[in-house]
């Protein structure tokens, strides 16, 4: 396979050098420290610390995730055998905010947010190949927002003015999704399926993703024709890469479906579900703590 | 083998004090025999709890314990153990040890970071957790 090789070409043409960090023959060669758990593992080994100073992530993110792990995994981490997703890997990723229009309200077109966002890909390895990609957007469910809105999500993706003289700097892409939500107190979070727009990005190897979106929800007239448009208080949306690592340390999912009989599944771009976490994961547990009272 | 066996029984195992039922049940149940053992660690223990953030607790469990000098099915181990094992015994060569009693078969972990750049990452590693105990 395709990280075999890699590491093989590591080990032949690693240089020894007096006093280099043993773990350092695991560095890829384009010397980014990438690997997942290993090389911190060998760094503990090497210099007994617990790894590199982090930057604290959002805590709504963070909250998102940890929801995530438990609907993935059991209490003593061992990922669910129930799930039929192919992706070993899921990250998160906040923006900087390039620029942030403040949310203009009004009774007929709606509220109208649009903010101009900057992602930092460089975590995502070589190894580790793009499967699916939503933007993730919570809402406050403390919104005076009738039950369901329309809204239409604008994406306008931009690509840095490329280096080489050799390819001519492109029109910035433009791509419109629409897609309709409906605001459940229950749910906080909902997620807008980017995959055809950054598939090519992220395949190219290009790890700095610009992009403007621009959010407008409109009331739905059908069911509350009196109800006040008033601002979403829409956090900016984050953006979650559903990956499948190919590297040995990583678990692969279709090996353990491949022998419990099952086909696998190809996954097509567009064909993964998108829905709310939210309801998929209580959906999970309810249906477990289910299990343990029969 | 019979001088092997003698040899091992010759070694003075039981006190006279202890009663014959005790002595026997050593023979039935092999002390020390090669197992598999739990061990639980938290990441706040290593300081690692300001990056990885789930699981809280994890127990990778180990294997230890002696192996039988007929390793057979129980053990799944290959016939080459029982060759390794009369080589060692017949020490024909010095240098050739015991065989050892290692993990045969992991589980999978799932483990949530936070990366040194703030972004979260869920990834899912094979062969993190040791259930099953192999001698070769």
């Amino acid at each position: 396979s395709l990280a075999s090789r890699g590491e093989a070409q590591i080990a032949a043409s690693a240089e020894w050098e007096p006093g280099a960090e043993p773990w350092s023959l695991l560095q890829p060669l384009d010397g980014r420290d990438r690997s997942g758990l290993l090389s911190p593992l060998f760094k503990v080994l090497c210099d007994g610390q617990g790894g590199v100073p982090r930057l604290q992530p959002d805590s709504r993110a963070l909250r998102y995730m940890k929801r995530l792990y438990k609907a993935y995994a059991t209490k003593e981490g061992i990922p669910k055998s129930n799930r039929s997703h192919l992706y070993n890997t899921v990250r998160l990723f906040t923006p900087h905010v390039q620029h942030d229009k403040q949310a203009s309200v009004d009774q007929v077109t709606g509220t109208v947010r649009s903010v101009d966002l900057l992602f930092n890909l460089d975590r995502v390895t070589a190894v580790e190949h793009l499967l699916k990609s939503v933007l993730l957007y919570t809402f406050n469910t403390s919104v005076s927002f009738p039950s369901a809105a329309n809204c239409v999500c604008h994406l306008v993706l931009k690509e840095p003015a490329s280096s080489s003289s050799k390819t001519p700097p492109r029109a910035p892409h433009s791509v419109t999704f629409k897609s309709q939500f409906e605001l459940k107190k229950k749910y906080k979070w909902v997620e807008v399926d980017v995959t055809a727009l950054l598939q090519p990005l992220v395949a190219s190897d290009k790890r700095s993703v610009h992009v403007s979106v621009t959010l407008t929800c409109v009331k739905d007239q059908r069911q509350h024709p009196s109800a006040q448009v008033s601002a979403l208080n829409l956090a900016r949306p984050s953006l979650l890469l559903y990956l499948n690592d190919t590297s040995a340390q990583a678990r692969h999912r279709w090996y353990s479906l491949r022998y419990k009989g099952s086909p696998s599944q190809a996954p097509d771009q567009g064909g993964l579900p998108a829905c709310p976490i939210g309801e998929e994961a209580a959906k999970g547990v309810r249906s477990s703590r289910h299990r343990h009272r029969r | 083998g019979q001088e092997t066996v003698s040899s091992g029984l010759k070694k003075p195992l039981v006190p006279a004090s202890l009663n014959l039922s005790e002595y026997f049940k050593q023979f039935l149940f092999p002390q020390n025999e090669c197992e598999l053992h739990d061990f639980r660690l938290s990441f706040s223990q290593l300081k690692w709890d300001n990056w990885i953030v789930a699981p809280h607790r994890y127990s990778p469990r180990y294997c230890k314990g002696d192996c039988p000098r007929a390793v057979g099915h129980r053990y799944g181990s290959p016939v080459h153990t029982m060759v390794q094992n009369i080589i060692y015994e017949k020490q024909l060569d010095s240098s050739v040890p015991r065989p050892s009693c290692v993990p045969a078969k992991y589980s999978p972990l799932s483990v949530l970071t936070i990366e040194p750049d703030g972004s979260i990452a869920y990834k899912e590693y094979e062969d993190m957790i040791a259930t099953r105990c192999t001698c070769r």
